[in-house]
């Protein structure tokens, strides 16, 4: 049959490989040859010889002795196919079409073994495959393509570089666990891959970043939809573990990707995660000296890292949702039609399932309050530069007015809503940390709360301990918002009825 | 509440010292346990 | 929308494509005993860094194969640090290392509170801190006499070892490559000796790899250039 007949021309190659170096003149020949004779004429020759090639490696992997060089025909494979997006004239299609159905290819064949093995399934092949795409065109794309010697192809391929990620971005997004459970741990390992996450988060202009968010957003829906509440699988808490180490690394390289991008992230983080939530909240500019947080005479105000504005990847509110004029404008004039407008807005018609930490339902959408929270948070910081310290940092003020009837007229969940997300913006010393906690610590002493004043003490420190409970590291700006608290004259937290009557919280608050 | 992370730190190649070193270019594995050999990072040889 | 899914060639395989869809549009609530399974050998057939590692392809053997005997270990060893330790050891010591030692217990770097966070170091821009530093092989090179590394810089052309060769010659032994001979130069600086008005003496050597495989002294007049030189 044909696809017989690509198997031995296949085979050929391999062997070829065996023999002289990648870069010897006859690999080149063979490739001519194949175009000639119709192996590669065409897309559909194309696509029916890479998936006999696929189905040959993956199989002959399955057979070939483990201790030996498993992957000789997956390595071929993927010299192939990087050769042949450097070589071909591309008249008839482009480099992208090409890119794309071979990715289509590889994803058919991986989606068929993956359906039919079932548990016997093997991610090794897929996975190595994918890999050594990354590392051929690493290797390729260095210095601008420099091993490029014909300057028309070199400058071709280094416009198509951009594209080369996105589309290896979006089938591994189709690749994703949630949709590929057979194939998790090693998705995972391809994202984090040394070929691709650097180089994703260094691209000029950062045009990797959405891709890798989309990536990294799909690691955590696959951990909030797999994370029960009294019970974790263990293979779940292995990915787990990875994605905290991958975290860990991005925030030693990158910070300010995660910097950048936190509002997204706390939006898709499964809400008991707190110690990833920390990493990803603690992270600090690179350049940044870090005042020590506990210190006793530590004031944001004196500190001039604290008029700095962070820097977000995009706006929270944007002009499509409907809030954006309400809050604008209620920030311009506050009215009550104005107040019961956002409040309005907030409330979901359903409910949504959520693994939090004292509730399993939420009838609010939370990620528009972060996305109020931290608006509020950048109209505050751009203010900042044009008005008086007295003018913002006030309790008369429209911003702190918006966030506390919020709370005021809000049921609890929206109360514990805003208030963590308030917590959240306590990161490392800049604007937002500084204006928040001086929110939270008015908020925390203020009379205007009548009755509610306990409730939302307890919700206010709630939302503080459970950030400082759990192992290292902890935000700065909660740290330092902590330690004025507990040195505050004008509340004593364990004269509190909530902490009296819980003698654990009481024990953690006491030698404090 | 999480696990003390000097070990996840460590293994990943964060020097205690505070001088920063990249750890992604040279990432052999998400995880400790499967991460048995170094990987040969990215580089460059001028023609 | 995926154009190349409309060519007739996927008809029949595109179904199993299709069909992960599924879980997307509507996650489980609870995974299913399938899944379980599938994420359970997931697990076992993690890929590990071996096979996130560099292909190998074939490469012209250097010399007639040698017999070497039986008891060599055919897979290249792969060293491991332990970030602090000196000495590289192999997967195999390190194995029987970790089953001893305990979990190393260090204070983690995040979050000290003093925690003076330097000057971030960029690949590179410090002298001797690059991504390579803390690598293994690198520091293997470091012991390496230059004899050795100019062996593997000449005779492994295109290879990574062939980069840490040059690396190491040019960071740590301060050589120069020169782009028209292919010569590695280094540039002598001798004192005058005391006594003498105060004086520096610049003399060069290359390393002669066409005929004498030595260092020699170049004469005086052929004194190399800067832009001769590789900018490494």
């Amino acid at each position: 049959t044909r696809k017989e007949r690509y198997f031995l021309v296949f085979t050929e190659w391999v062997k070829l490989l065996q023999r002289v170096e990648t870069d010897d003149i006859s690999t080149l020949v063979f490739i001519r040859q194949m175009m000639e004779k119709g192996v590669l004429s065409n897309s559909d020759s194309l696509i029916e010889f890479f998936k006999a090639a696929l189905e040959l490696s993956v199989f002959s992997f399955k057979e070939s002795d483990p201790t030996g060089e498993v992957f000789t025909t997956i390595d071929a494979i993927g010299k192939l196919i990087t050769k042949l997006l450097v070589l071909q004239a591309f008249s008839d299609i482009s480099r992208s079409e090409y890119f794309n159905i071979v990715l289509s290819v590889i994803a058919v064949v991986f989606a068929k073994d993956h359906e039919q093995k079932y548990v016997t399934f093997n991610e090794r092949p897929h996975f190595r495959l994918l890999s050594n795409l990354l590392y051929e065109w690493e290797v390729l794309r260095g210095h601008d393509f420099i091993k490029i010697s014909d300057n028309q192809t070199r400058r071709e391929l280094s416009e198509f570089d951009q594209e080369f990620y996105d589309i290896f971005s979006t089938y591994l997004h189709s690749l994703q666990p949630i949709a590929f459970p057979g194939f998790s741990f090693a998705w995972v390992t391809l994202i984090s891959h040394r070929m691709f996450l650097p180089t994703m988060l260094r691209l000029p202009k950062k045009s990797g970043w959405k891709n890798l968010m989309l990536l990294l957003i799909d690691l955590l829906n696959f951990l909030d939809t797999y994370t029960s509440k009294n019970e974790v699988s263990n293979a779940v808490s292995v990915v787990y573990k990875g994605a905290l180490r991958v975290f860990l690394g991005i925030s030693n390289d990158n910070p300010e990707f995660l910097i950048e991008n936190h509002l997204e992230f706390m939006n898709n983080l499964p809400p008991s995660y707190f110690q990833l939530k920390n990493v990803i909240l603690s992270s600090i500019p690179k350049k940044m000296m870090l005042p020590n947080p506990y210190d006793s005479n530590l004031s944001m105000e004196k500190l001039p890292a604290c008029q700095e504005l962070p820097e977000v990847f995009y706006d929270p509110i944007s002009d499509s949702s409907t809030l954006k004029k309400p809050v604008d404008n209620y920030l311009r004039i506050p009215t009550n039609s104005l107040l019961r407008t956002i409040l309005h807005g907030i409330y979901k018609t359903e409910y949504d399932i959520k693994n939090g930490v004292g509730y399993d339902l939420l009838a609010i959408d939370s990620n528009l309050v972060r996305a109020i929270v931290l608006h509020i948070g950048i109209e505050v910081g751009l203010e900042n530069q044009k008005m008086p310290y007295s003018a913002l940092f006030n309790a008369k003020s429209a911003y702190y007015t918006l966030l506390f009837n919020l709370i005021h007229e809000g049921t609890v969940e929206l109360k514990y809503q805003v208030v963590q997300v308030m917590a959240e913006q306590l990161r490392y010393p800049n604007i937002h940390t500084y204006w928040f906690s001086y929110v939270l610590k008015t908020m925390l002493t203020s009379k205007d709360w009548g009755e509610q004043l306990v409730d939302i003490q307890e919700i206010i420190l709630r939302s503080l301990l459970e950030r400082l409970i759990v192992n290292k590291p902890h935000a700065w700006g909660i740290s330092v918002l902590f330690s004025q608290i507990i040195r505050d004259k004008n509340i004593n937290l364990l004269e509190l009825p909530f902490v009296k009557n819980l003698p654990e919280i009481k024990n953690i608050l006491a030698p404090l | 509440l999480g696990a003390d992370l000097s070990s996840m730190l460590h293994s990943l190649g964060i020097p205690r010292d505070s001088k920063r070193h990249k750890v992604l270019y040279t990432f052999q594995s998400p995880w400790a346990e499967t991460s048995r050999s170094e990987v040969e990072p990215r580089f460059f040889i001028p023609e | 929308e995926n154009a190349a899914f409309k060519n007739p060639l996927f008809k029949d395989d595109l179904k199993y494509w299709l069909q992960s869809k599924r879980p997307l549009m509507q996650p489980y609530k609870k995974m299913p005993d399938r899944m379980k399974a599938q994420l359970e050998s997931s697990l076992l057939n993690c890929p590990d860094s071996l096979d996130a590692d560099s292909p190998h392809f074939y490469r012209k053997p250097l010399s007639l194969p040698h017999p070497t005997s039986i008891f060599f270990p055919s897979e290249p060893i792969r060293f491991v640090y332990p970030i602090d330790n000196v000495n590289p050891i192999s997967v195999q010591e390190q194995q029987q290392q970790e089953q001893q030692q305990s979990p190393v217990k260090e204070q983690s770097s995040l979050n000290k509170p003093d925690d003076k966070r330097t000057e971030d170091k960029n690949i590179g821009s410090d002298e001797n801190e690059d991504v390579y530093s803390r690598t293994s092989l690198a520091r293997i090179f470091s012991k390496f006499d230059l004899d050795t590394l100019f062996f593997i810089f000449y005779h492994y052309q295109g290879t990574y070892e062939q980069f840490l060769a040059a690396r190491e010659l040019a960071k740590n032994r301060k050589w120069r490559f020169n782009k028209k001979d292919r010569r590695w130069y280094y540039k002598e600086v001798e004192k005058s000796p005391p006594g003498m008005p105060q004086g520096e003496e610049e003399s060069w050597r290359y390393f002669d790899y066409q005929r004498s495989w030595l260092a020699r002294r170049c004469n005086s007049e052929i004194v190399p250039t800067e832009e001769d030189f590789e900018k490494l």
